[in-house]
This record gives C-alpha cells, structure tokens and sequence, in this order.
C-alpha cells in the first residue's frame, strides 16, 4: 500500500483536482484506491458527492478517534474516499492539546493494515498547520503540486524545511515522491519559465506528463464527477490518465 | 479612512493580486494607502519587496505588540505596506491563548487614527483561522474576492456565517463591501454561467468591473511590480483602475 499526501501551502494550485483525478486515473487502471479529503474547505468531499449521500462521519469523528474506519468509507463509482466537513476547520485550535496530536491520522489509519487498498491519497488544506502536519506523519510520500506561476514558487522553501523536521522527528520515512506541475498554459512564456525553473530545482523528481490548463477540469466538480466521468477525451482526462500510469509504473 | 479586508477561505482565487493591484489603482487615483500582508505566504510582501530591503519587523511584530506603527511601514511606489513573513505561520497556535487573541490586530491599527491614508487594504490567508478573524475584528469592509468557478463558490456559506458571528460578537460595524469576480475568461461559458450565479445571489454588492484573467497580472509578481509598474496597457491594468474607480465612487 502506497500511501501519499498532496501539499503546497499555496493556494488554488490544484491539490483537490490532482488528488481526485490520480485516484481516479489509478482505479481505472486497476487499482484499489482511498482518497482522503483533510481540508475543512471540503472541495474534494463537495467534487464527488451525490447530495443525496448523508454524511454522519467524516474524517473528522476519525482524527478525535470516534468512529471506525467502516463509518466514514464513501464509495464512489470504482474507488473509495473518506469525506471532510466543515467542522475540521475548528481542529487547528482545538486539537492542539491533544497529546500527539501530529499523530492523529496516523493512528486512525492503523485500521487500513490488511486492508486490500493498493493506493491512499490525501489531499492537504493550502497551508502549514496541524492537518497538514497529521498527513505528513502518516504517509511515506508526498506530491508537491505546482501551478507554473512565480507565486506558486514562493514559500516552497518553508514546506521544504517543514518536510525535513517531520523527517527528524516524527517520520523518517517521509520523502518528497514527486512534483506535479499543474494548469500549464504552453501559449503563455511564464508557464514555460516556470517549468524549466521547477525542473531545473528538483530534476527527475518532476513527472514528465503535465497537466495543461483545461476548463473541462473546472467544470466536473459542479457535476459531482471524476473528469474521466464528465469528459474523458478531454485533456485533462489524457493527462491525469498519463499522470497515473507514470505514479503506477513506479516513478 | 475606510478599512477593507479582502477575503476568501478558498485558494487561490485572486486576493493578494486584487490587494496589490486595487491599491496601486487607488494610489494612481490620489488616494493615500497602507497595505497590509496578513498572509502567513506573504505571497503581498514578495510581489512587492526589492531584495534589497531588509525585513526586520513585520505584521508578526505588529500583533504582538512588540513594535510601532512607524517601524513596519514600507515605501513602495506611490502607496505603504507592511510586510508578512514565514514567522506568522505559528501565530495560529501561538497566539490562540493571548486575551482578546481577535483583536491584536485592531488595537495596532489604533495608531493610525490621525494618519492621512484614505484606504488601509488587508490581504487575508486562505483560511478562516485566527488571522482572519483578526482582520474582521479590525476593519469595516470585506470584499469577497470570487473566482468564476464552482469551487470557489463551495464553502461561501461557511464565510459568510463567520461574518454573522463577528458581526453579532466583535465588530458590529463590519458588512460585506463588495464582491469582486476575478480570473474571467469570456470564451469559457463556466465564468460566464458561474457570475450569473453569483450576481443572482449578491445582486448589487458585485462590481461592475470584472477582472479578466490576463497573463500580465501572473508576470509582475515575479518582477516584484504592481500590473501598473509592469504592462499598464494590459487588460489586468485597465481592469484594476476601472475596479479602483468605482471603489472611490463610492460602490
Ligand atoms: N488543469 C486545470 N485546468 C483548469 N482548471 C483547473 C485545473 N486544475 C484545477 N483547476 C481549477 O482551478 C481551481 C483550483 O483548483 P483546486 O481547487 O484543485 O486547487 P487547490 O490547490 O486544491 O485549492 P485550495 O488551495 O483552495 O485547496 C478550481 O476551480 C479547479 O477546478
Ligand atoms: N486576473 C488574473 N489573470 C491571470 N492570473 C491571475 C489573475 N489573478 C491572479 N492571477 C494569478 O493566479 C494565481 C493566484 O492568485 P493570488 O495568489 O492572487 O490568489 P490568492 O487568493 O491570493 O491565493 P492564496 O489563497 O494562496 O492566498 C497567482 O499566480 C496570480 O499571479
Ligand atoms: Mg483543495
Ligand atoms: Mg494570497
């Protein structure tokens, strides 16, 4: 079982898309996938869910340890996810006391040993705080999701030294897994720019598909569907797909 | 002078790029204005910030109290700021058990009553954290900052309970100023159906202005230039001033 957190504090980069569409890439290719929604925004919760789907638990009854796993499984058309609300926005402030509380997800997930799932993605909330702190204690990789913009680039330095003291001091196995660029544009200078600077910093760790700027993207999540659901010819179906057979092929 | 937040949990929706921009526009009309980076990215202070100024206090100091007014400022072209850094991060946490922990803010800007600005304009994280709440606690105005696309209209509903609370608790001065739609592709009919919705739900309170998505306004960040200093014939340039225009009219 691969499991892997999607982060950048920045926002709107596109953490909530590429979570959804590389699980559901990765359950079209065969494999058994969880996703995790971890952002009290709920966008990846919002994207999938049929309204007439009642959310009594979600990850967060999970993370203060009041629910089992079996509670908060939601099952999509070929993969699982675990949902978030809006309630986990109060979790910062009050999980704080909670003795290792960086550990919170970590230990819930303990109930996936054995379990059949070949792939668990979590998609992180655009900043720093305890959640994020929770996934990264939790997974063995994490994806840095870029949008080709200068501001995207900024602050990388800070996820990039939190990465190394969650390294030191509550998972050793943490790695950066891989860098997905994201909402590439190739008739604007810019996204080019950027690219070359991202792959220049992190080399191979860059997957080589891009996922290019593509309105269809935009568009599913008000329909409740995966891209491959809304549009499947459309770029952003190709390259999520793209996308996945590079993570399973072992990138 | 008229304090205006600009705010939306969701990322990447165009706040920092509106704060900047409005407030060069506002300046270019005569208008004196303090900007203020209330963002733990401080994606504001680098789109400003030549290397070359040092950065020894900033907002962080200010909410702490540890330091004055005249210590923080920062002259850019033509209007002030007060710059962010990476140390604000922890302030979520650090600051959750100072009393009257909402209002750190508001008792700072106290030193600015004699001062000359017309328009104090904060850029707020994407969160509803601590920070946020500290910026609602301390102006008169929120400018809703709304990208035309389902996932940014998601979780309105949680913003603008917030305001409720603060209004009923904190700040019974502060009303939703204005809405401002950003990131508009007239070919896209997604930006077109979505500010349909999102006029049929404010109605008045959206401005006229809508501001296109222009590849400009994603250049000058890197330049450390407002969209004026950059390409002031571009699209991104005219929109802002026709945006500055109708704010100093008086929306
Ligand atoms: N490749 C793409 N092409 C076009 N639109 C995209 C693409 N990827 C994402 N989007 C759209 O851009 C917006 C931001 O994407 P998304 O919400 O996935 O980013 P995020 O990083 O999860 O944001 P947040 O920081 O708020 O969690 C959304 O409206 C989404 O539909
Ligand atoms: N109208 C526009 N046209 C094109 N690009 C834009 C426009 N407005 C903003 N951008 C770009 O989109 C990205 C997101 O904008 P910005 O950083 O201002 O959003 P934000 O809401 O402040 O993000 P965060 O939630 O991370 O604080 C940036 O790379 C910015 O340069
Ligand atoms: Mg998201
Ligand atoms: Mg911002």
């Amino acid at each position: 079982m691969r499991t892997i957190a999607f982060t950048n504090q920045k926002g709107g980069v596109g953490k909530t898309t590429s979570t959804i569409n590389v699980g559901a890439g990765l359950a079209k290719l065969g494999k058994k996938v969880l996703l995790i929604d971890l952002d009290p925004q709920a966008n990846l919760t919002y994207s999938l869910r049929m309204h007439s789907q009642r959310l009594d638990k979600t990850i967060y009854q999970a993370l203060k340890g009041s629910t089992k796993l079996s509670d908060v499984v939601i099952k999509h058309n070929g993969f699982d996810y675990i949902a978030s609300s809006l309630e986990l926005s109060g979790a910062e402030l009050e999980l704080a006391n909670e003795p290792a509380r960086e550990s919170l997800l970590k230990n819930f997930l303990v109930q996936l040993e054995g379990s059949d799932y070949d792939y668990v993605l979590i998609d992180c909330p655009p900043n720093l705080g305890l959640l994020t702190l929770n996934a990264f204690t939790a997974v063995e990789d994490i994806f840095i999701v870029l949008q080709s913009e200068y501001l995207a680039l900024h602050g990388l330095s800070k996820l990039l030294d939190l990465i190394k003291v969650v390294q030191q001091r509550l998972n050793s196995k943490l790695e950066v897994g891989g860098i997905i660029c994201t909402l590439y544009d190739n008739r604007k200078n810019l996204n080019k720019e950027v690219v070359g600077h991202i792959k220049d910093y992190f080399g191979k760790k860059v997957f080589n598909t891009i996922i290019r700027d593509n309105v269809a993207l935009a568009e599913a999540p008000s329909h409740h569907k995966t891209i491959f659901e809304y549009d499947g010819n459309s770029n952003g179906a190709q390259d999520y797909l793209a996308l996945a057979k590079e993570i399973k092929n072992g990138h």
